[in-house]
């Protein structure tokens, strides 16, 4: 299983046009290998992405560089994974 | 679990779990629920859809599909509670009951089931089919971006690597083409509702250009009436509205697609998190968004029975 230790989720949230795009240039830097939960729509609508451990300290800069407000929406995907993998193992468990 | 009485829908279940849920379920009602092959995926898997049915012939339909994007596993759960649901209300709801007195009902639990085998497997985060694409090293096509409306235009991505890629033509994904077959050669659905996660949104058309559908008044306040039902029991808020004018351009839609079929109630859902979990949603939310969503659903199906066309 593709391992998300030090994934982190961000949740931005632009409030104009311009922060918009800001943030949609940034889904077009393949590099990055951003995944977007909620892609970049209109103002004031939350845009959340899985930001892999190598690039948050990136992504982090670029945004506060452009005065984007974001906050850590999911500080370690693998940590939730590895809950929900434990859930579902104990309901098996208990289910037989 | 040896009965539908004893499956554990307060968790989430892997494909096999699923379809072994099927089969029980139309076990336990040979009359009335069918199980349907309507085709193979990518990588061979079968993909199944649940008829309900109390007789008649072709009679007017509502399709109800869940999980065309894998990594969104409350969908794929929901229906599994919404199947045994059908089961234990038909003849005791009055409401739902004169729905299915009516009209069938076919619920496609698992839409991508090589994608969800995946999300199992290798990758959690698998949003799209696992079809090979030649001459790229990126592999999968974005389901809901690859039917013949709007396909290719703005609002989705021509990249193989991009998770919104709309593959090489419309219904090049098999995932998509048995449903376009399927509903073709049926004729007589009159509402299709295909579900997702997450983001509280009751969606209707179009998504790949501006212009309002024709039917967009009635849609409009059918979606009011389905997000104020949803609502009142958790008070889980929903916005409603086309799906252009509320999220962004996506073309090559799934009810783009159904609406230029001509049925007429074609509806998106992208059901919880309300929260911050995202897609990876606590099974114990599970069985909350399902009972929501579901008093959604029955107002859309009271809706279409009482307004035939």
């Amino acid at each position: 299983n593709k391992d998300f230790v030090g994934h982190q989720v961000l949740r931005i949230s632009a409030v104009d046009e311009t922060q918009v795009q800001k943030v949609k240039e940034l889904e077009d830097l393949e590099h990055l290998q951003l995944d977007f939960w909620r892609g970049p729509a209109r103002p004031g609508s939350p845009i959340d992405v899985r930001v892999p451990f190598a690039s948050v300290q990136a992504v982090k800069v670029f945004l506060e560089s452009v005065g984007i407000k974001y906050e850590i929406m999911i500080k370690d995907v693998q940590l939730l994974l590895d809950e929900e993998k434990e859930q579902m193992l104990t309901s098996k468990a208990r289910s037989q | 679990a040896r009965s539908t009485d004893t499956f554990n829908y307060a968790t989430y279940h892997t494909l096999e779990e699923i379809y072994g849920f099927i089969d029980l379920l139309v076990a336990e009602n040979p009359k009335f629920i069918s199980k349907i092959q309507i085709g193979n995926t990518y990588e061979g898997r079968p993909i199944y859809v649940l008829k309900f049915s109390t007789g008649g012939n072709n009679r007017p339909a509502i399709w109800i599909d869940t999980g065309i994007h894998s990594r969104e596993w409350v969908t794929q759960a929901s229906a599994v509670w919404f199947a045994k649901k059908i089961t234990e209300d038909y003849g005791q709801d009055p409401a739902f009951s004169a729905i299915l007195d009516n009209m069938d009902i076919f619920l496609e639990i698992v839409t991508n089931p090589d994608g969800f085998a995946f999300t199992h497997s290798k990758n959690r985060m698998w949003r799209k089919t696992r079809s090979r694409i030649a001459g790229s090293s990126c592999v999968g096509v974005d389901p809901n971006r690859n039917w013949d409306a709007g396909f290719g235009k703005g609002g989705s991505s021509s990249n193989p690597c991009s998770e919104t890629y709309h593959g090489k033509f419309a219904n090049s994904e098999s995932e998509v083409k048995s449903i376009v077959d399927f509903v073709q050669n049926h004729g007589n659905i009159k509402a299709f509702i295909s579900i997702h996660s997450y983001s509280q949104l009751l969606l209707y058309p179009y998504g790949y250009k501006n212009e309002a559908a024709p039917d967009e008044k009635e849609l409009d306040q059918l979606a009011k009436s389905a997000v104020s039902a949803l609502a009142s029991l958790y008070g889980t808020k929903f916005e409603y509205g086309s799906i252009i004018k509320t999220i962004y351009q996506a073309s090559g839609s799934t009810v783009d697609w159904t609406y230029s079929q001509g049925i007429k109630y074609s509806y998106t859902f992208e059901l919880r998190d309300t929260g911050r979990y995202g897609f990876l949603l606590p099974a114990s939310q599970i069985i909350p968004t399902a009972k929501e969503t579901w008093l959604a659903l029955l107002t859309i199906m009271e809706h279409t029975l009482n307004h035939p066309y």
